[in-house]
């Protein structure tokens, strides 16, 4: 997280509003309640505490403009800038300008949900600045989630408390859920969900996120995996590129998602029966292309299936036991991959490097061998 | 060896265009005048590096397609790093 630096905050904890004008993209309601809704997100973590006004300057104005709306900053138009805010002081600090130009929804993502973006804009209010953390709601970049499921991550509540401290009324007898934190590239326990190739580079997934390897880059770049593939699920079970039909494919529980590099290929998700798993298959661990055979291995618990792409069809004598095939693994596999035609099982914080044909274990090494800290 | 790299699409004046704009609203790209601009390193490759460092992309100071692809995600207009003080 970033701050404006901390003689850019407000110095009391009792913080007015007041809503000037309405974007027609909404019902007055709706409008209202997305900003009572984004306030409370920091409400809930921090001694602040808003009240609404309806005339007179409040601390936070909050207004819908287009193009040139009084500031120094002019709008530029549909998508582009959504919004804008000043960090706290007297005057303009504070305010909050939202895009008329732009489509603002209640809940849906065929626009800009207004209680995102006024979320992030609220940040801006009360002091923070951007955070280069992904999985932040302080990220420059907006992403959708859902407003009803959000809750604040943990990078942006470091941040605000940093300001006001932690909320004093919390109630011991109200469970609230913990807040997300962002995957840890350098974390040497972290078990990852899923790994594949994709064009020549390597996609490591872990709760909402991945990361992308480029060849030669040094740090892998972490993103939501929703900010590149809308419409994939996340928490992924497995995912694996076919080269044969540049293709990449997700799978969570029992259903398969498909992409042609970030575009959703129509059809999908479906089920798992489409790659031939029998019915009792609930979900799987890990899925591999092997490129040289054209094969599709799936795991599922302490076997694993083959699925033929070419025909389209389970191979013969399949499920097999893992153990049988993949010499020295005995724990449950997390991920699978191949790379410059080793294959790589992971179990855990750990990757096996295999040589398919063979058998052939030949290396055990950690996470960080593709994914660099 | 097979090696599938997706085709990297051409970087157009448009983008080019984009991209000034952009690190001139979020990054404090300023026009360079005088005997600065002809020292050191070019202004335009020192905040394009400055933007991919904090998006986590490749540090490469030139423009390519991941780095007009985040410059065109919608965002929010207050400035990046230091320059939002």
């Amino acid at each position: 997280f970033s701050t404006f630096g901390r003689d850019l905050k407000w110095e009391r904890n009792s913080l007015t509003y007041r809503i000037e004008n309405y974007t027609p993209d909404m019902s007055r309601s709706e409008v209202d309640g997305s900003i009572e809704k984004a306030l409370q997100v920091w409400a809930k973590v921090t001694p602040l505490r808003f009240t609404r006004i309806y005339s007179g300057t409040a601390d936070i104005m909050i207004s819908f403009g287009r193009q040139a709306h009084g500031d120094y900053y002019p709008f530029d138009g549909r998508d582009g800038t959504l919004a804008h805010a000043f960090a706290p002081s007297s005057g303009i600090g504070g305010d909050a300008h939202f895009d008329e130009d732009e489509t603002f929804t209640f809940r849906s993502n065929s626009g800009y949900v207004l209680f995102m973006v006024a979320a992030h804009e609220f940040g801006h209010s009360l002091g923070l600045s951007h955070s280069d953390d992904p999985g932040a709601l302080m990220y420059p970049t907006y992403t959708y989630r859902n407003p009803e499921t959000f809750v604040l991550p943990k990078d942006d509540v470091n941040g605000i408390q940093s300001l006001y401290g932690p909320n004093p009324d919390k109630d011991p007898s109200v469970v609230v859920p913990l807040p997300p934190s962002t995957p840890d590239a350098c974390d040497s326990t972290m078990v990852l969900d899923a790994v594949t190739t994709l064009r020549g580079e390597m996609f490591f997934f872990k709760d909402s996120f991945f990361w992308r390897s480029l060849p030669n880059s040094r740090t892998p770049q972490q993103s939501l995996i929703t900010s590149f593939w809308p419409t994939a699920p996340v928490n992924i079970d497995a995912a694996f590129e076919s080269r044969h039909s540049d293709k990449i494919y997700f799978f969570k529980g029992r259903r398969v998602w498909a992409f042609s590099g970030y575009t959703p290929k129509r059809g999908y998700p479906k089920k798992l029966t489409t790659f031939g798993l029998p019915r009792s298959v609930r979900k799987i661990d890990a899925a591999l292309n092997d490129v040289q055979s054209g094969k599709i291995l799936l795991f599922s618990g302490d076997y694993y299936y083959s699925y033929d792409e070419a025909r389209r069809a389970m191979d013969q004598g399949y499920p097999k036991r893992v153990d049988q095939t993949f010499f020295g693994l005995n724990s449950k596999v997390t991920a699978a991959f191949q790379y410059r035609s080793f294959t790589y099982i992971y179990s855990g914080p750990y990757m096996f490097e295999y040589d398919l044909r063979s058998g052939r274990l030949y290396r055990v090494l950690r996470n960080a061998y593709f994914l660099r800290c | 060896v097979a090696v599938y790299c997706a085709p990297q699409p051409e970087i157009t004046l448009q983008d080019e265009n984009l991209a000034e704009s952009y690190l001139k609203k979020f990054f404090n790209l300023t026009e360079e005048k005088g005997p600065t601009s002809r020292r050191g390193i070019n202004p335009v490759t020192k905040k394009l590096s400055e933007m991919q460092r904090f998006f986590g992309l490749q540090i490469t100071g030139t423009l390519d397609a991941d780095t007009v692809a985040m410059m065109k995600k919608p965002r929010c207009g207050v400035p990046d790093g230091n320059l939002a003080r």
